[in-house]
């Protein structure tokens, strides 16, 4: 149900 | 040189139980101020950010700052062998290709060292920027892992509601639906029961079940849980490690495809 989001969307990679 | 003791030594054993399922290998960063780490799940979509301040450590000598490599499965075996009540104190060389556990009981009559494999990894540090969030429910710990529990028996997500009525969880599966509504309680005279709800606007959020699940391993840990919801951040599910630091899970939302 849904497409899962992945964390580099909201947060770069340092 | 390293050397940090940690007279609740049961507190550790407790935060890689609750690691150890979301993340297979990670570095725990050792500088003056804390031991930490921050790891990602192999698909990139939880992230799990822990910190030990130094002040909570009854010893903590860090000469300059290291990163221990660790693959948490066997981490977790070596203080698995350490009793609830032990001292345990960590050990590392500068150089050195491997860690010691030294595990105390209280009243000193049994020692134990074992001594673990460094392993070098590559880590990816993400930067997690600090977030105003439009929503942060404070509730009993036990209460939502049961929330959890009994929705994933339903449904693969849940939907987190937060309104001025309280928080909603809510799933969907095969066999239909569930909607579980928990109040704003004060609680006063056993505040570890209380559910404070603070919210700026009315949120809601998909979730994947099976990661909600991962991160109340850490139960144990803290009798409340915060969850702090935005619309445009990951969910950042907090567990409080006594009074010395936090575990913090981060986790991306579902969308409507």
């Amino acid at each position: 149900a849904g497409a899962q989001l992945l964390l580099s969307r909201y947060f770069q990679l340092n | 040189m390293l050397e940090l003791r940690l007279v609740q030594g049961g507190l550790l054993k407790k935060v890689l139980e609750s690691l150890k399922d979301l993340v297979n290998d990670a570095n725990f960063d050792c500088s003056a101020s804390g031991f930490s780490l921050q790891a990602m799940d192999s698909s990139h979509v939880a992230l799990v950010a822990l910190l030990l301040r130094s002040e909570g450590f009854e010893h903590y000598r860090c000469d300059r700052n290291l990163s221990l490599g660790m693959n948490l499965n066997n981490m977790a075996k070596m203080l698995k062998c350490a009793a609830n009540d032990d001292i345990v104190t960590i050990k590392a060389d500068d150089a050195s290709d491997s860690v010691t556990f030294m595990f105390e009981s209280p009243n000193q009559d049994k020692i134990a060292d074992f001594e673990m494999k460094l392993m070098d990894i590559d880590s990816e540090h993400l930067g997690i920027p600090e977030a105003e969030f439009q929503a942060i429910v404070r509730m009993p710990s036990a209460e939502f892992a049961r929330i959890c529990k009994d929705l994933s028996t339903i449904g693969d997500t849940v939907v987190i509601s937060v309104t001025k009525e309280g928080v909603k969880f809510s799933t969907r599966g095969d066999i239909g639906t569930a909607n579980i509504v928990c109040r704003q309680n004060p609680s006063i005279d056993k505040p570890e029961e209380a559910t404070i709800i603070e919210m700026e606007e009315p949120v809601s959020l998909t979730f994947a079940l099976r990661y909600m699940n991962s991160f109340t391993k850490a139960t144990p840990l803290a009798n409340q849980v915060t969850i702090s919801l935005s619309a445009d951040l990951p969910v950042v599910v907090e567990y409080r490690v006594a009074e010395m630091g936090y575990i913090r899970f981060y986790l991306a939302p579902k969308i409507e495809e």
